[in-house]
Formats: C-alpha cells, structure tokens, sequence
C-alpha cells in the first residue's frame, strides 16, 4: 500500500506520556525516539 | 510428511536434521526442540522463533515451512539452506567482488526492512545468520532473540546481539533501545564482507568497548546527548574518530558512497544512525557496480 | 494485517463460528455417548435407578452452555491477570490464547481451570514478562507441572500463532492522528477522558467475540463511536470523506471554509460510508 493512511507529525501530537520519556537521560541516552513509537501505534491504527 | 536423513548439527536447545518434504520433495531443516530441556516449559528461543516467523514471509526471511509436536518434541520446518555468509568470509579461496559485496549487503538490508516494518527487532545479526539459499538469496535467521518494539516504557536487557556486532548503545547498558542496533549489526557485517577478517573482535564485553572506540572514536555529549550518564562511561578511554582519510586507507575498495554507508550505519549516536529505508535509499546502490544477481553469488 | 497469522487463522465470520463451534460440540458429544454406552454395557449389573441416573446426570452440554461456560471462565483468566497486576498486552494475550483454544476444544474433553493457567503462563512469555515456573506456580498457587503440562497443548491449539494485535496501540494512534486532523479543535484533556473510557472498554470486547469478526482498529473506531458519536463520525468525514473538490461545493453556499489542512486528503482506497456500516455493526455487538 504505497499511501499510508495517515501523515506522521509529530509536532502536532500533544502526547504527554510520550514527551516525558523524551526528556528523561536514559531515554535520551538510549536512543529512544518517538517518531518510532508514533508510526508504529499509527501502522496499527491503520493496518 | 517430513523426513530426517542426516542430523546437521546440535545446539543447546535444539538438534537439527536435513529431510526432506516428501509431498513436493522440496529439502528442508527440521530443528527439534526438546521440551525436556526447559525447566520453565518451552524454551523462550524457540517460542521467539515460532512467534516471529510466523508472522514474517520475505525472500531475505528464512521460511518457516511447518510447526509441530511430535514425540514431546517441538519441531520447525524451515527452508533448506546450505551456507551462510561467515562460511563465505572465511574461505579465501572463494573471491568476491564489490557487485557481490553489494548484492549481499542490499538482501541483508531489505531483510531487516521487512522485519522493522513488521516493528520485530532481530537483535543477533551476524555473519552467520545470515544464510544462503542454493539460488543465490540471503536470508536472515534464527530469531531466537527477537522481540517486537518495546512499548514505550518498557525496560529490555542491553545483554543481546553477539558481542563483535553490538552497538554502542548496548554496550553501555542502555534499556531503551531501538531497532538502530540492528542496522549497527549490519554496518560491522558490511566492513567485514570489505575487509574479510572480523572488524570489531573484542575478547570480552569491556575489550569490545575498547576496540569498539578505539577504531570510530569515543562518543561525547556533543554528537551524543546523555552518553556520559551511562554509568560505565566514565572508566573509558578517550579516542578520537577517525577521519574520511583514515576511513579510506581502511576499506580501499570501497566508494565515497559505500563509506557514506557504512559511517551512516555506523553513526555512534542511535537517534542519528540511519534506520534501513535511508540505507536501502542511498546512493550506494544506485551507483555502478549493479549489485550481483543472487543466482551469479559465489 | 493480512499477512497477520491473526487475520489468517483466527478471523472468521458470524457463520463460520458457529457452525466451528457447533461441528466441535457434536463431535465431542458423540465420543461422550460412545464412552457412556461403553459403561453401561459393560456394567450389566446396573440397577434401575443407576440407570436413570446416568440418563438424567450424564447429559453433554451443549454448544450454547460451553460457550457460557467458556466465558465464565475467560473472565477468570482476566481477573486473574488483574491479581497478578500483569501489563495489560499479557491480559489481553492471554485471554487470547483462553478463548482460542476452546474454539479448538470442547470443555467435555479439558476442564477450563487447567487452561486458565496454561494461558495466563505463556501470554506472559510469549509477550516478553517472562515469570519462571516456580514463581508462577507460587502466586497461583498451582503445581508447576499441571501448568508445564497443559502448555504444550494450548500451542498446539493455537497452531503455533503467538503474535497478537490488541485495539490498544490503534486506540493510541486514533488518539495521536485525531489530534492532527482535527488539530486546534479537540480539548487535550477531554481526549484524554476518552482515551481512558475506550481503553477501559476495549478490554470488555476482548472477552466477546468480536475480536473474532472484526480488526483492532476496527474494534478501536466502535469503542470511540460509543464514547463520542459526535467526535467520531466528525473525525471519519474530515479524514475519509468526499473528496475536496465535492466539498468545496457544498462550502461554496457561504459556510466558512473549514480549516481542515488541506494535504489530510490522502488518496485512500477507503469508502466512508462502508467504514462506517461496519463500525456501526461492531458497536452494536459491543454493547
């Protein structure tokens, strides 16, 4: 399925669950990156 | 429907057997796992493999054919293939060129596509899980220690992926890691398939941190934010990375692009390395040499 | 999704379930009557009574009353999982695995409370809260080999299919996508009441057989419909319905023109109002 039913912006989600891990140092450290987190809850709300 | 002429080797949790499926006569691997073995039941290796496979069918996938119980034992029917990629590294009398190394490297790279876009980190990417089908097709295996994307607040064990091809993130003991430890795999994998000899041996887990930034320098706070919070991060040595000319002189086969690559994989900072669509993309493997067809693969 | 050994194995029909479950239940009738004959002949010296007994007594239950009784115990398997305060993916896993297997046998055959365990030991496995035996065994208060005993069947029930799809993570990013399509007009903190509502009901279809009938996110858009008609059906017209150039017409008869951004317009191969009709179907067996 070459579109995707929805567009991926994470700076229009106010997710604030998502944006505390973000700020926490072994989030950070670790790599953690929540556009990942957002396309994947986003795949499975549209698969 | 399956039989096993010949046993092919023994692991810890499992024996596997070459047959073949008399209803096509197609050859296959049956792995049978003993279910005595586990004290907590099935074993979680085997349960992963199951799990994941069943989910996954690619041309760079190994192919779970069958599952079932026979005689208390659990047995996965995969596809028969011969040889892996660490046979073809070690044998010297065997020569590659950059269009193979190409050829290998892109079915690596859309294997692990289809396993992230399905959100399944492999997490044991190495040389010789990666298997070669008599047609030439490599395909990833044994998913033994794969698990599905953590869910955001969940803890994973940094202990995973065979210590020459794990990331710095891992090494450091990080628990929130992504699938950008795979793609770290597939960067060592490519300079070894440069280099022909192991590019990051360490002797032990601390060796390996050593060796590790002694070869693609010390990771700081400015290219990595948070790195020095790592509580191992203070004990170690300090080196400088290398530069494009040093990268050179290193693999001196390989392109501006193919170095692009590797460092893109090979990115310290996981938030920066490049995930498997931006490596599938790059310029790469859109410059010649065309990447080998896998039915002309050594 | 369709890949999904999920969409493969365990989708079905309204019809193909019960006559599943209807096949499953005659079958094992039938081995019930044998063995019941088999006692009776073989134990001629039966007085009257034993024999009335046996005839009233030992009657199969029937599809209907297995079914009940699956739940009942379902339930249990969830409860369960709240004592153990397990995540609720390995709750949901779990009562995944309980419910399928006995769509592949009947509680004639193996009592629930042996499966109850079995389920709730290898959700927490398969979905990485691994639990040793031992352990496991102690907060249930069960035997580690009853439990090791009914693991194997449970897989091969299962046919070997452990990945699971939950509503959860839909329910997250309807959560995440309604905020940008409808950006600027929904209260952050009522979606979040919403959220806790849909996830609170989500857990309640786990146990019926909608998850059978329909996809999670599917499920999901129901469990919102219920929670806000309004905000649903309004997120669904500005997401997936008539496309602009039909729109601008109607907006032409001076409605202000919505400040929807114009780029949500994906060309989707998705008829609103078939997404509807079948959410609308899903909420109606939900409630």
């Amino acid at each position: 399925d070459l579109h995707k039913r929805y567009e991926l912006v994470e700076n229009e989600y106010n997710d604030s669950f998502i944006r505390d891990l973000q700020k926490k140092k072994e989030y950070i450290a670790s790599g953690f990156r929540a556009d990942f987190i957002y396309d994947r809850m986003l795949t499975e709300a549209f698969m | 429907d399956y039989t096993k002429e010949k046993k092919a080797g023994e692991g810890t949790y499992a024996v596997v057997y070459l047959g073949t499926k008399k209803s096509t006569g197609r050859s296959i691997a049956v792995k049978e796992i003993k279910t005595s073995q586990f004290k907590d039941g099935l074993d979680m290796s085997a349960l992963r493999e199951v799990k994941f496979l069943q989910e996954l069918k690619h041309v760079n996938v190994i192919e779970l054919v069958d599952v079932f119980m026979a005689n208390d034992n659990l047995n996965l029917v995969l596809e028969f293939l011969p040889a892996d990629l660490e046979i073809i590294i070690k044998d010297t009398s065997i020569m590659f060129s950059p269009a193979d190394i190409k050829s290998w490297i892109l079915m690596t790279l859309r294997g692990v596509h289809h396993c992230h876009r399905n959100f399944i980190l492999h997490r044991d990417l190495k040389p010789n899980n990666l298997l070669l089908a008599p047609d030439g097709q490599l395909k990833i295996a044994d998913f033994g220690l794969a698990r599905l994307m953590a869910s955001p607040q969940e803890i994973l064990t940094s202990n995973v992926v065979t210590r020459w091809y794990r990331a710095p993130e891992l090494l450091f003991g990080a628990k929130h890691y992504t699938s950008a430890v795979d793609i770290w795999s597939v960067g060592v994998i490519f300079a070894e398939l440069m280099l022909r000899i192991p590019y990051l041996p360490g002797k032990d887990d601390v060796d390996q941190i050593n060796v590790t930034f002694r070869a693609l320098g010390t990771p700081t706070d400015a290219d990595w934010p948070e790195v020095s919070s790592f509580s191992n991060y203070n004990k170690i040595q300090i080196y400088p990375p290398p530069s494009r000319e040093e990268l050179r002189r290193r693999f001196i086969a390989a392109t501006e692009n193919a170095l692009e690559l590797i460092s893109g994989m090979m990115i310290m900072n996981p938030k920066k390395r490049w995930d498997a669509v931006k490596c599938l993309q790059s310029q790469y493997f859109q410059e010649l040499p065309e990447p080998t067809l896998p039915q002309d693969l050594p | 999704y369709r890949h999904s050994s999920q969409y493969r194995l365990w989708s079905f029909t309204k019809e193909q379930l019960e006559s599943r479950r209807r096949a499953l239940n005659v079958k094992v009738v039938d081995k019930v009557n044998e063995k019941l004959q088999d006692i009776i002949s073989k134990h001629n010296d039966l007085s009257q009574e034993e024999l009335n007994a046996i005839n009233e007594k030992a009657v199969p239950v029937t599809m209907e009353e297995e079914l009940k009784f699956v739940n009942f115990f379902a339930k249990k398997v969830q409860s369960f999982c709240h004592s153990l305060n397990l995540p609720t993916e390995v709750c949901a896993t779990a009562i995944s695995f309980f419910r399928r297997f006995f769509l592949v046998n009947s509680t004639m055959e193996i009592h629930p409370k042996h499966i109850l365990l079995a389920s709730i030991f290898l959700a927490c496995k398969s979905e990485n809260y691994f639990i040793g035996i031992e352990a496991f065994a102690k907060k249930t208060k069960s035997q580690p080999t009853t439990i090791l005993k009914y693991e194997f069947d449970v897989l091969e029930s299962l046919q070997f299919t452990l990945l699971n799809h939950h509503p959860y993570r839909p329910l997250h990013g309807f959560f995440l996508d309604i905020q940008y399509i409808l950006h600027g007009k929904v209260d952050l903190n009522y979606m979040g009441q919403i959220y806790t509502n849909c996830k609170r009901r989500i857990t309640e279809t786990l146990l019926t057989d909608v998850v059978y009938h329909y996809t999670p996110p599917q499920i999901t858009l129901a469990c919102l419909l219920i929670d806000d008609e309004a905000l649903t059906l309004k997120y669904l017209e500005v997401k997936f319905g008539s496309p602009p150039e039909e729109q601008k017409e109607s907006e032409t008869e001076g409605m202000k023109r919505e400040e929807t951004p114009s780029d949500t317009k994906l060309p989707s191969n998705l008829k609103l109002q078939t997404l509807t009709a079948l959410i609308r179907e899903c909420q109606a067996m939900i409630l």
